[in-house]
């Protein structure tokens, strides 16, 4: 399964 | 008022070829240390993230920060009525701007484009600082090389680092392979196989994206991946006294 970038990194 | 001058603008160029595959609209922003940029793939699996130093322009000056939003494809167009040795400059005059000048200068013409601005409300991602279990420099025509060739293998490839080194390596359909790339010390630098693991990695990213970004590879003959268990992946390319251009993509997780 394919995990999104924005899981790992907080919106700043 | 911001004003940014490549010496080489066959440089931005490359950088924007580099990304247009993967970013569409981008907001790039000026402060008084450079210009940088930073945005998600359209499918948010990736994130792609430039910084370059005002230190590595020819002439550099910015006042205010600004943020300029733009299309990588218009920004291709203009780009194209570019020769590769010509000296580009970015201007504009306001504090809010709605256009983008470019002068590009050769020896016989000089030529004068503005681009339309847009305003785009992207979210910015704040990217830890990260101490990476594995990092490994290559060559990266090699790292070109080897997505290309096990990228027809199979859409995901496997990384495993070790003490000896990195390992490629796909299992699809058709059949497995796996590349495993030695550590050299030789004395010429871009074709150096460095590896520091602390501790081991076992990932698996989509081929796709890294072929996408290879085009970075006209940057830079050295490629820097960094690693984590169960983080997303860099990939580094250092571009020469200016800065670099990242890749951040998210791993694949086995449900």
């Amino acid at each position: 399964m394919q995990k999104k970038i924005a899981s790992y990194f907080k919106s700043s | 008022m911001f004003e940014a001058k490549f010496e080489d603008g066959g440089l931005f160029k490359k950088i924007v070829e580099a990304i247009k595959e993967l970013v569409k609209n981008v907001n790039l922003e000026a402060n008084g240390t450079g210009i940088s940029l930073q945005a998600m793939d359209t499918s948010h699996v990736a994130l792609v993230a430039l910084q370059l130093n005002e230190k590595g322009f020819k002439k550099y000056r910015c006042e205010k920060s600004l943020t300029m939003g733009l299309s990588i494809e218009n920004l291709q167009k203009i780009l194209k009525c570019s020769g590769n040795d010509d000296q580009i400059t970015l201007r504009t005059q306001d504090e809010e701007p709605t256009t983008l000048s470019f002068t590009f200068e050769s020896k016989n013409r000089i030529s004068e484009f503005q681009l339309n601005l847009m305003s785009l409300d992207q979210e910015q991602l704040g990217v830890p600082d990260t101490e990476y279990s594995s990092v490994v420099r290559m060559p990266s025509n090699e790292f070109t090389k080897i997505c290309r060739e096990l990228g027809n293998i199979n859409e995901a490839i496997g990384i495993e680092t070790s003490k000896e080194g990195i390992k490629f390596y796909v299992k699809g359909d058709i059949g497995e392979g796996q590349v495993s790339v030695k550590i050299n010390d030789t004395e010429k630098p871009e074709e150096r196989v460095e590896c520091e693991v602390d501790e081991p990695v076992n990932l698996s990213f989509a081929v796709r994206y890294f072929n996408l970004f290879n085009k970075a590879s006209a940057l830079s003959s050295q490629v820097i991946l960094s690693m984590s268990q169960d983080q997303p992946l860099v990939i580094e390319y250092i571009i020469e006294e200016m800065g670099s251009l990242k890749l951040y993509l998210a791993p694949k997780i086995n449900d």
